[in-house]
């Protein structure tokens, strides 16, 4: 098939209530069934729209607040695809597994692929020093069913973030399927800030589109769900199908169905307590397609222009933990240069009507935050808070001051940068902006 | 231009080769 419908779901999960012991068995499952009843109608829903995938976010069935213990009773032993099980037709073959039977007939019954992301528990001898007192190493799991309710995909999340409930696997796992509508690569939620497995399925594994549940906080103004996944297909060039948790109270929403050439369909609410199903059509094989993007030198502009004036009063501000140089916006229009240590940044733009607000250009370049795993290098126009330069970095939700020219580049060391544009109002510019093949990112016409 | 007021336009990339070695996440759990 050239094109395929896909279908993500942003899922307001039901929370069991935080216990200090596990529940029974019984109450997990009770659960569990009603986040999949939900889970079911927007199901349907995509199936009767013509879907053939649809993706559920992460933790969909049961949250995230466990412990070791708390969460056991939520899992159960998933069997590895290789073993060709129909749970649906076969639920008592590999003992007590009601909630991949379900959601293997929940894709049978539908004729539609349902990745959904539920706890693994694989059992391991208590001598061997990496085994948990338990016996049992737990995994935050993803799973895909075919169209016949076949199990075809497991995934095991590898990049792990505040999840004392799971183990990570010993290496990343490289989970692909192939369907008649493209090969798929599967990765969890933090998985995508990291190269293995994220990088690895794309330029290694070649796969089509990525399949990526995730329960996503939301981080102004840089990691936003919507923005940062967005940009993560346009980088690697890939279709990127989103499926976010919906919990305002932690800041959590943001899905998409996100193409190489620009975002399809996004829904962003932090207005409401509903969950959201969203469909488009996509390219098969986004590599064949007339409107793939070429590759980009990301720094090939940026290494190659003069400088421009490097404005006397650059200053430096912090967002969240990283020292970024800033140099302010002064003029309607203008070219600006800002460096910080190998990394200088590059912006040519012209404002529409400057407003009363305040706008700067930043570089940043080093391992990122508190956790310092991440090297990062950051070239940014902002807005910042307020109309004091102290306030730049800071998450910001609304502007005012349009732009009618903008083009960014960067003496960037990596050829994996992610372009990232956000409007007033946490909203993303489909089709208005564009990467050039020397790495200016520039508004289009 | 652009339809609408922006809040950011930024270019954001990943060194991956300069990583801390302890950022494998098969070791331990991110706080």
């Amino acid at each position: 098939l050239d094109t395929f419908i896909a279908a993500v779901y942003e899922h307001p999960v039901l929370r069991p209530k935080a216990t200090e012991t596990p529940v029974s068995r019984d109450d997990a499952l009770l659960h569990m069934n009603k986040n999949i009843d939900i889970l079911e109608r927007a199901i349907q829903q995509a199936a009767a729209q013509g879907a053939q995938i649809i993706v559920t976010p992460e933790d969909a069935l049961y949250g995230w607040k466990f412990t070791r213990e708390t969460i056991f009773p939520y899992l159960e032993d998933i069997q590895d695809p290789r073993v060709a099980w129909i749970p649906c037709q076969d639920p008592h073959r590999f003992g007590d597994t009601p909630v991949q039977a379900r959601l293997s007939c929940l894709a049978k019954n539908n004729s539609i692929y349902v990745l959904a992301n539920i706890g693994d528990k694989k059992p391991c001898n208590s001598h061997k020093s990496t085994c948990p007192p338990n016996g049992y190493y737990q995994y935050n799991t993803n799973v895909v069913y075919d169209a016949k309710g076949q199990l075809v995909a497991r995934y095991h999340k590898y990049n792990l973030y505040s999840e004392p409930q799971f183990d990570a696997p010993e290496n990343p796992e490289l989970v692909t399927f192939n369907t008649a509508f493209g090969k798929f690569g599967i990765f969890t939620c933090f998985d995508i800030l990291f190269h293995d497995p994220a990088v690895t399925l794309v330029k290694d594994l070649q796969v089509d589109t990525i399949l990526f549940p995730t329960a996503w906080i939301n981080v102004l103004p840089l990691l936003t769900a919507i923005e940062f996944h967005s940009a993560w297909a346009m980088g690697m060039r890939v279709n990127l199908l989103a499926a976010n948790i919906h919990h305002v109270q932690q800041n959590m929403t943001g899905s998409g169905i996100y193409a190489p050439d620009s975002p399809k369909i996004f829904h962003y609410d932090m207005k409401t307590s509903e969950g959201k199903l969203l469909l488009w059509e996509l390219n098969s094989h986004p590599r064949n397609s007339p409107d793939y993007p070429a590759a980009v030198d990301w720094s090939a502009y940026a290494t190659t222009i003069k400088p421009f004036p490097v404005q006397k009063n650059t200053f430096s501000g912090f967002m969240s933990r990283d020292e970024f140089n800033f140099t302010e916006l002064f003029e309607n229009a203008g070219n600006l240069s800002v460096c910080h240590k190998d990394l200088c940044c590059h912006l040519s733009y012209r404002m529409l009507r400057k407003g009363n607000e305040v706008y700067v250009l930043g570089a940043f370049t080093g391992l990122h935050g508190r956790r310092r795993r991440e090297y990062w290098q950051v070239c940014t126009m902002l807005k910042c808070k307020t109309t004091n330069v102290t306030t730049c970095g800071q998450p910001v939700e609304t502007a005012l001051t349009r732009f009618d020219v903008f083009s960014l580049s960067g003496t960037f060391r990596t050829k994996y940068v992610f372009p990232e544009v956000l409007l007033t109002k946490v909203k993303l510019s489909p089709g208005k902006f564009e990467v050039l093949k020397d790495g200016r990112l520039v508004n289009k016409n | 231009g652009l339809s609408e007021p922006i809040l950011t336009v930024s270019l954001f990339g990943r060194w991956y080769t300069k990583d801390s070695p302890s950022s494998s996440g098969g070791i331990r759990n991110l706080e």
